[in-house]
């Protein structure tokens, strides 16, 4: 059996939101460990990778390892059924052909159900190798959402230059071209608000906004991002989801023909 | 004009 409760659907609401612009259907490895989906986009461009850590559930019962395909179209339309106080309770049984998901209120008055049939699919997992990468810029996730949402305006790529001055974000279309510079900073009061570089070797690289206009999706879950770049390699775009694990996208470069 | 990347490029299928 598989049993997977947390105590607020809020957090899965969010991350159902943050995925489904990029992948109709996932599989969910489920294991004592917790809850992993790693899945790319139709046009193999970019890659979603899920961990949603057993020991930050208020329940968590695998009793056989589960790969469970999911329409995730039709998963996000079941988690809008639940308010954001809910308890959410995923359950299956071994070897099932349908996943139920519970959501009671919090004064345990309202009780619905809701059972989706899961889907065979092919795995296709990609290797992904510990990287060590020229640049981490941490930054406000509301304000990498905002600069990608309006360089967007400008052209269908934005370039991050990343040296010890700073990040530039740039983009260059017919109409005109636009650049942000983000310092470090000095001094914050919050955390959140930080924007940290951490630079071995300058890096430029350039993504596809509407990939990253889809990434941004994720910044309810976290009011940080990470973004770790190296010339040449994909982009690593990671939010945490509070104690309970994180969500990376990776996005492969354009590069000059 | 910049070509976009394919990601299996990069990594490997496991």
């Amino acid at each position: 059996m598989f049993e997977a409760r947390l105590a607020q659907s809020a957090i899965l609401k969010k991350v159902l939101e943050a995925v489904k612009d990029l992948l109709s259907e996932a599989t969910f490895e489920c294991s004592d460990s917790g809850i992993m989906v790693q899945a790319m986009d139709n046009a193999h461009v970019s890659l979603v990778s899920l961990n949603l850590r057993s020991d930050g559930f208020d329940k968590f019962r695998c009793d056989r390892n589960l790969s469970m395909g999911m329409n995730i179209t039709t998963m996000t339309k079941i988690l809008r059924c639940a308010s954001s106080e809910d308890t959410v309770t995923l359950r299956a049984w071994d070897n099932p052909d349908n996943i139920i998901f519970i959501f009671e209120s919090p004064s345990k008055e309202k009780l619905a159900e809701y059972e989706m049939k899961l889907i065979n699919m092919d795995q296709e997992h990609l290797g992904i190798p510990e990287t060590m990468y020229s640049c981490v810029v941490k930054m406000p996730s509301a304000e990498f959402a905002r600069i990608c949402k309006d360089l967007s305006q400008f052209g269908e790529a934005i370039t991050i230059a990343c040296s010890k001055e700073g990040v530039k974000f740039s983009a260059a279309g017919d109409y005109g071209n636009a650049n942000i510079k983000l310092a470090q900073t000095a001094e914050v009061d919050k955390e959140e608000e930080a924007v940290c570089i951490d630079m071995q070797e300058p890096v430029k690289l350039t993504f596809a906004c509407r990939y990253l206009n889809s990434f941004v999706k994720a910044t309810p879950l976290c009011a940080q991002v990470k973004l770790s770049m190296s010339a040449d390699v994909p982009l690593v775009c990671e939010y945490s989801i509070g104690e309970i694990g994180h969500i990376r996208y990776y996005l492969a470069p354009k590069i000059d023909d | 004009t910049p070509v976009q990347n394919d990601l299996e490029e990069f990594y490997t299928l496991a």
